[in-house]
């Protein structure tokens, strides 16, 4: 497979062996030919690589350097280019206006053996932000091009017209090499090195050294850094240099890792399971340390090529929701499973808003984003929103507003006419007649009831909600409640996540009768709380997003946390009640508004 | 926004409707009032 390069195919070419050593390269080109016998025939496979999963030695077939390095195009014009590999697309930054763009962007992607290994390289021309278009592609069997015994890595692949296929439109030339292992082994150490060597002269003195062992979040290893530090200190200089770094790190890896979590994102590594960890590190420090240009986090390379990139949340254009929630051809669907109906029914989202915030809070990349300004940016947004919405002009927004979510927003249940709104926040808090929302068990305080008009997830424990739905890493109850409050009695207790939409009535009732032990503001962020940003491991939605907790206590539920959290647009947090009060379930507990 | 509750380890029996389809990370769309569960503790005595 694999069409358009200029070299000839020579598989299963014989290594020019002859009867000496083989050499590493061509020790890797074999390997990747006993790989492709096993394969043929298998029909390749579908495994995303886009979450690591773990995988065994059998299957692993390598980590694949590719780099797109540039192109000659039949015109001039400002370039971006895609590479897709099963369900990951990753893209280049855009060119200047040349008719030989160059982007020298590289990726490193894991091979598996029966995954998927053909890559499709996509060029679009850029010249208008909001439609880029599609100009040239080509396909390549990864496979392939690894197991070809030439000099060179370097192909050049024609590009095809994606309407008519037969006519070549340009050429792009890319390199593509499978990293030796024992050169991931190197190029780790490097990395490794290279983040506590505060002085840059590529050894590590002892506190380097030092600094290093505990960033990788091995006990037993921090409490015999001398040893570990004599160990690898070989030549008895007094500094451990890459190539100690690296042996050290082999050796210990063959009798018990001194790698516990990555030092890049924190997760715990299994230390029984070094090929996975080997793997994690190298493609997470490969993202981590900025050596890597392609940008990631796209499910194809249409939506890659995509021109918008910084939507943060679908509440971003609120105040232009006939254009933000859009319902055109560009629209995406949650399906949500509506209680009282009994079936499913689709919400709408913009779908560039929803592939806007996958890339940013679903990539290290696009948290990355998040950490150099974004934060500020949702605050700033979120407050001048706020002053936006309590302005008077803001209330000819209203019946807009209702138009667009006229299936969704009943008139007739609101206890004061459009009229009486004075602003647009107004409305957005607006009452509802008394009877509205008939309260199940009215007499029975053993009988909970929901807090919201929202979409509900609800785990019998903490553990499945994070095994379900949270996925955060860094998601814990001690952290969703702050140090203020005791969660000592919540730690395995049940947890029900109740999420606002836009068009939702916003103020929240008490799900269950007792009294108010306590309130604790706890500031934070303003990132979305749309499921994206929820399921994203790179985001702590919950952790770290203003909130304010609230205690009830019960004499049928014991104590119940109350968490309520702002996000973007909507950072604003009112409550009705006191500490102290008696309170009622079903009562109005409070409510959010725009606002930072 | 989001309402997050937590109640503590075995006070509450959620409704099954909503705990099954959580399990297939579906969100179920609810209105204030709308049963969420049943105090554990008459149970916990019953058993007692």
């Amino acid at each position: 497979m694999g069409h358009g390069s200029s070299k000839p195919d020579c598989l299963d070419s014989a290594d020019a062996t002859n009867g000496s050593k083989p050499s590493r390269t061509s020790r890797l080109r074999q390997r990747f030919r006993r790989l492709r016998r096993r394969c043929s025939g298998s029909g390749g496979g579908s495994g995303s690589h886009s979450e690591l999963k773990l995988i065994t030695s059998q299957d692993f077939a390598g980590i694949a350097l590719i780099e797109l390095i540039g192109a000659e195009m039949g015109f001039k014009d400002k370039w971006l280019a895609c590479l897709s590999l099963g369900e990951q697309t990753f893209r280049t930054t855009i060119s200047d206006h040349t008719d030989k763009p160059v982007w020298k962007s590289e990726k490193k992607v894991l091979l598996e053996t029966n995954g998927p290994h053909i890559a499709r390289i996509s060029v679009f021309e850029t010249n208008r932000l909001s439609k880029n278009n599609l100009i040239g592609y080509c396909e390549i069997d990864l496979f392939e091009v690894l197991t070809q015994d030439s000099d060179s890595d370097i192909e050049v692949l024609s590009l095809l017209d994606p309407s008519s296929s037969n006519t070549i439109v340009g050429k792009i030339s890319i390199s593509c090499s499978v990293e030796d292992p024992i050169e991931t082994e190197k190029g780790f150490a490097r990395r490794i090195l290279s983040i506590v060597d505060y002085n840059e002269d590529g050894q590590l003195s002892f506190s380097e050294f030092s600094d290093l062992i505990n960033a990788f979040g091995n006990q037993v290893a921090a409490t015999k850094k001398e040893d570990l530090f004599r160990e690898a200190d070989k030549n008895g200089d007094g500094v451990v240099s890459m190539d100690e770094l690296a042996t050290l790190l082999a050796i210990q890896q063959e009798k018990e890792s001194i790698i516990s979590s990555c030092p890049v994102c924190g997760e715990i590594l299994d230390n029984s399971d070094m090929l996975n960890n080997m793997i994690h590190l190298t493609l997470c420090f490969d993202e981590g340390t900025g050596n890597q240009v392609m940008t990631g986090g796209f499910l194809t390379d249409k939506q890659a090529s995509y021109g918008w990139m910084f939507k943060l949340s679908e509440w971003v254009h609120f105040s232009s929701y006939d254009v933000g929630l859009n319902s055109g051809s560009s629209a995406s669907h949650i399906l949500v499973f509506d209680r009282r109906t009994k079936r499913l029914v689709e919400e709408l989202i913009d779908g560039k808003i929803v592939l806007s915030m996958r890339a940013i809070y679903q990539s290290k990349v696009g948290l990355g984003l998040i950490d150099k300004g974004a934060k500020e940016l949702l605050q700033s947004i979120s407050e001048k929103q706020g002053k936006r919405m309590s302005s008077v002009e803001s209330s000819k927004d209203i019946p807009k507003f209702i138009e667009f979510f006229k299936d969704q927003i009943k008139i007739d249940e609101m206890k004061h006419p459009i009229e009486h709104f004075k602003t647009f926040n107004e409305f957005f808090i607006r009452e509802l007649k008394p009877g509205a929302r008939p309260i199940a068990n009215k007499e029975s305080d053993n009988v909970a009831i929901c807090a919201a008009d929202s979409r509900l997830m609800a785990f019998k424990s903490v553990e499945d909600s994070l095994r379900l739905w949270i996925k955060g890493r860094k998601f814990s109850i001690q952290g969703l409640l702050g140090k203020d409050v005791s969660s000592s009695a919540f730690i395995h207790g049940t947890l029900v996540i109740f999420r606002l939409a836009p068009q939702d009535y916003h103020r929240f009732h008490l799900p269950v009768s007792g009294t108010i032990e306590q309130f604790v503001n706890i500031p934070g962020c303003l990132y979305t709380v749309n499921p994206i940003a929820v399921n994203s491991k790179y985001c702590n939605v919950f952790t770290e997003n203003k909130r304010v907790v609230s205690i009830i206590s019960t004499a049928d539920f014991g104590k119940v946390a109350f968490i309520a959290i702002g996000a973007t647009m909507v950072g604003s947090i009112t409550f009705t009640k006191r500490e102290g009060d008696f309170v009622k379930k079903g009562d109005e507990f409070g409510y959010f508004s725009f606002g930072g | 926004s989001t309402v997050i509750c937590i109640f503590e380890k075995d006070a509450i029996e959620i409704d099954e409707d909503l705990l099954a389809n959580s399990e297939r990370s579906l969100e179920t769309l609810v209105s204030v009032g709308m049963k969420l569960g049943v105090s554990r503790k008459e149970q916990a005595e019953t058993d007692l």
